[in-house]
């Protein structure tokens, strides 16, 4: 473990902490994507397939029930909760996901490090990471006023995956052979994808004004 | 055989 990656995890914990908040707190998921969360929930799911089998730390195992039950209750909150999907608003989070999942599974069966089940599983979980915060960004683009709690969802979101590059980079320095190459790219394209959004939410900062994504 | 590369990142 190194500093990269516990602020990486710390963010990411944030991160779902911030949504829970606002989800369980004001019982709205305005300006949310349930497309989205469904795609997170499917990530963890497919990615923690070791939950039992592999036993690597209490903080591992820990981290990954935190994941794996914050995602699938959010899904539940926006999906079922009388008060909460009240404001969800599905007209305008209409991203076909199931065009994301389809590609990255595939991928997956051709492009991974040894074609077992669970390392299919892993790294199609990987390459649906990358772009399961497209819903989310198309959704904030479309209801022009983000309020903070979104804001910062998404900003903690993408900044944890740029710390665990900086993590990457710091193991491939100090451990030998510590080479994953599909890990790396699809964690560099997930990061990228939140560029144009990093700079939007640095300028409304900036300047001190309410953050708005250009039409 | 090749030390099975157990995933240690979340």
């Amino acid at each position: 473990m190194n500093i990269f990656r516990f602020a990486g995890d710390m963010t990411h914990l944030a991160s779902v902490l911030v949504l829970l908040l606002k989800i369980h707190t004001i019982k709205s998921c305005a300006g949310i994507s349930l497309k989205t969360q469904e795609l997170y929930a499917l990530v963890f799911a497919t990615r923690y397939l070791d939950l039992f089998t592999d036993y690597i730390s209490l903080y591992n195992t820990l981290m990954k029930l935190i994941f794996l039950g914050s995602s699938f209750s959010i899904v539940w909150y926006i999906r079922y909760h009388k008060i909460v999907r009240r404001s969800y608003d599905k007209d305008q989070d209409t991203f076909r996901h199931y065009f994301l999942v389809l590609p990255c599974l595939l991928l997956a069966l051709l492009i991974n490090e040894k074609f077992t089940f669970r390392e299919v599983m892993w790294t199609f979980s990987l390459y649906l990471e990358a772009v399961a915060i497209l819903p989310q960004l198309v959704l904030l683009q479309r209801t022009r006023n983000i309020d903070n709690l979104t804001g910062q969802y998404v900003f903690l979101l993408g900044a944890y995956r740029a710390l665990y590059i900086l993590n990457w980079i710091y193991r491939y320095f100090t451990e030998p052979h510590y080479v994953h190459w599909i890990t790396w790219i699809s964690g560099l394209v997930q990061t990228l994808l939140y560029a144009d959004f990093f700079y939007y939410y640095f300028q409304s900062w900036k300047n001190n004004v309410k953050l708005e994504l250009p039409a | 055989s090749e030390e099975e590369d157990v995933k240690d990142e979340l």
